[in-house]
């Protein structure tokens, strides 16, 4: 990159760093762009590819803002992020669902609607990155994300994981799958809003009375919707979020993705650095883009995925625990929208064989630097962990937490470091 | 029941994902020219030669 304030060590001429578009198998005429960070520590460290959700927000959202190896500076420098999760693995972001970042179609029908669309084009894309970079093929391999990325992590996962046992292509190395304040369960992590907000006071028992009405409603809608309804998500969709929008017409100007923050007007966050910087006509001569737009977040994505929202993407998750494909399910304390209650709730109901014993396992405290940095329960493959004084963006509000909790998780670490403490608190 | 409930006024208007795709927008401070990324024609801008799927550069 150009504009690059290097220091700390490296030298300019190879920081492993690539960026490149692939040519979307099966569409019409779709790219996904991507980048792609050679890990800081080592080649053998595992890959992690990082989904960004919206649904139609790009990863460079997250690049800049959360986990990547560098921030934007006021001044359009570029200074490494010294909690970038390059620190600990090799990092694949990708500009996806296609219409979303630098990742483009000249063919409206390769706009993606649901999870089968989604989790095909990254399966194709790893295959044809694999096939360029043969050396890390047999490095671990774990997908992760945030928010809408609840959905689209665990259908990749699946995808990943029935590619490799009907031996479609290249062997992908799948350890496991993170989601941090993911929507995965839409019917549990719905009816768990009120609860929330009721919890942290953001609404009163009257009021919760009053919106929980909507809750049975909500439910109905989302079993009909089930798993290949279209009228009926798009209804369930409404339904559902009038719950949410009741609570949030309560809530003032409160910043429902961290809601010790307040919004100002519609403003929550200023990300417009990226958008400057990568309108730059060095920036985008480095990258190889030329004059391809740069969509930072896509309306007609979002809006594209409006039956896929209220689908549940739990249901493909217990086969892959079974396989000891790790699950690591993480939310900060103070996000609303996609709360640690209904992530905590959908996650202890799940069916799988080592379900009774992960619900009766003591929540221990995982610890930075001997501080308490968040609330873990684990056994096996499934752990469960809480993040405090953090929002939505877990990497962005806790980045060394965030960075030793990949570390520990990758490395198989993260239940045997936490500090054993016999509280087992009964789940709410 | 889903038709009948898409077309009762009460559901209409801010629940409508199009606003809410707006207003994640305006939430975060961004301002993306276009709604989708789509370009006219196919257009090989993307550097891809012989049949290859990928086009990558190192960034130096």
């Amino acid at each position: 990159f150009p504009n690059f304030g290097v220091g700390s060590g490296f030298s300019v001429d190879d920081l492993g760093h690539h960026a490149g578009y692939y040519k979307l198998d099966h569409s019409h005429d779709a790219r996904l762009f991507y980048f792609f960070f050679e890990s800081r520590n080592s080649k053998n460290d595992p890959i992690v590819i990082w989904l960004t959700g919206g649904p139609g927000c790009s990863s460079e959202l997250a690049m800049f803002y959360e986990n990547g190896p560098f921030a934007i500076a006021d001044n359009m420098t570029l200074v490494w992020n010294e909690h970038g999760w390059d620190k600990a693995s090799n990092l694949l972001y990708v500009d996806q669902p296609v219409g979303t970042g630098f990742s483009y179609t000249s063919d409206r029908r390769d706009i993606r609607h649901n999870e089968d669309g989604v989790s095909n084009d990254l399966y194709d894309f790893l295959q044809a990155f694999f096939a360029e970079h043969p050396e890390f093929a047999k490095n671990d391999f774990y997908i992760t994300g945030e928010s809408y990325a609840g959905h689209y992590i665990p259908a990749f996962a699946a995808r990943v994981h029935r590619g490799n046992k009907a031996k479609e292509g290249i062997h992908i190395n799948l350890k496991g799958f993170a989601i941090g304040n993911g929507l995965t369960d839409p019917a549990i992590q719905y009816k768990a809003y009120t609860d929330y907000a009721l919890d942290m006071g953001i609404i009163k028992q009257a009021q919760y009375n009053r919106i929980n009405k909507i809750v049975p409603v909500c439910e109905t809608a989302i079993k009909l919707c089930g798993t290949d309804g279209t009228l009926s998500c798009m209804a369930s969709y409404f339904v559902c979020n009038t719950i949410f929008s009741s609570i949030m017409a309560l809530a003032g100007d409160t910043n429902y993705y961290d809601i010790r923050k307040k919004c100002e007007g519609s403003l929550c966050y200023d990300f417009s650095n990226m958008e400057k910087f990568l309108s730059q006509k060095s920036v985008r001569e480095a990258l190889g883009v030329g004059d391809i737009d740069f969509v930072s977040c896509s309306p007609t994505v979002y809006q594209a995925m409006l039956v896929d929202w209220m689908r549940n993407l739990e249901v493909g998750i217990p086969t892959l625990l079974e396989d000891g494909i790790k699950l690591l399910v993480y939310a900060g304390e103070y996000d609303l929208i996609c709360n640690w209650l209904g992530n905590s709730r959908w996650v202890h109901a799940m069916e799988w064989s080592g379900k009774k014993k992960f619900v009766d396992s003591s929540e221990v405290t995982f610890e930075v630097d001997g501080v308490e940095a968040g609330v873990l329960k684990s056994y096996g493959p499934l752990s469960f962990m809480k993040v405090h004084d953090a929002g939505h963006m877990v990497p962005m509000d806790q980045p060394k937490a965030s960075l030793e909790m990949l570390k520990q998780w990758t490395q198989g670490k993260l239940s045997t470091t936490a500090t054993e403490e016999e509280n087992s608190v009964a789940e709410m | 029941f889903s038709s009948a409930l898409l077309l009762d006024p009460r559901f209409a208007g801010s629940h409508f994902p199009s606003v809410h795709a707006e207003k994640l927008i305006r939430q975060l401070n961004l301002s993306p020219k276009e709604d989708l990324n789509v370009v006219k024609g196919g257009d090989g801008s993307s550097g891809l030669a012989g049949g290859k799927r990928i086009a990558e550069r190192k960034l130096r």
